[in-house]
């Protein structure tokens, strides 16, 4: 797929398709949280509180795919491709590039899907605790994730142990673009 | 006329999992 530099498009117009991407995004993470054994067994409102810290960091480890490092480009939801080059011009650099950094790094672990879901399940339910009401249920939950994980990981390469620690050190990188980018302003044309 | 809502991404998130939740209520 070539860069389809929508000329025509304003940045106004693909900041939209860019913010609409995030709405179905964000459903499917909430379906996915309910499939995390254990995840609807937490109260409500541990389920809630844990949802509204982590799917930010969530949609980084999914929105991984849409980048391509060969062409530098980036494809939304809508089917659109960007050039990186294109968004950055129109002041989108900042998370873009983030997620991009952020991307290329996960995807050099080139995780099987089974160990991306698992890294996920575990990105959830390590989020924020702040608000939560049961955290040693949530921490039980955790721990028996990152059990799961290690064990997917290091069954897969046993010979690279740094494999599963680098998997790890995800998560901070995670909390850095969530802390510098879930404040960013999304832009949704509203008929009145 | 069309009018613009902007709200941050975590604002949107939340609204989205709020309204999911009380959905399946």
């Amino acid at each position: 797929m070539h860069p389809q530099t929508q000329a025509n498009k304003s940045a106004q117009e693909i900041w939209e398709d860019f913010s609409l991407s995030f709405t179905p995004a964000v459903r499917e993470v909430v379906e996915f949280a309910k499939h995390i054994p254990g995840f609807s067994s937490l109260s409500q409102h541990d389920q809630v509180t844990l949802l509204k810290a982590g799917t930010f960091e969530v949609l980084m480890v999914r929105f991984a795919s849409l980048f391509n490092f060969k062409e530098q480009t980036v494809t939304f939801i809508s089917g659109t491709t960007y050039s990186l080059d294109a968004l950055r011009s129109m002041g989108m650099g900042d998370l873009l590039g983030g997620m991009f950094d952020f991307s290329e790094k996960l995807n050099a672990l080139e995780l099987s899907p089974e160990e991306l879901g698992l890294f996920t399940a575990v990105v959830l339910v390590s989020a924020d605790r702040s608000g939560i009401e049961n955290v040693n249920s949530v921490e039980m939950l955790q721990e028996s994730l990152i059990r799961a994980l290690r064990t997917l990981v290091s069954g897969s390469a046993p010979g690279d142990a740094s494999r599963f620690t680098k998997l790890l050190l995800k998560l901070p990188d995670l909390r850095t673009l969530n802390n510098m980018h879930s404040e960013k302003l999304l832009s949704f044309r509203v008929e009145a | 006329p069309q009018t613009h809502r902007v709200m941050t991404l975590a604002d949107h998130i939340s609204h989205i999992i709020t309204r999911d939740f009380a959905r399946n209520q």
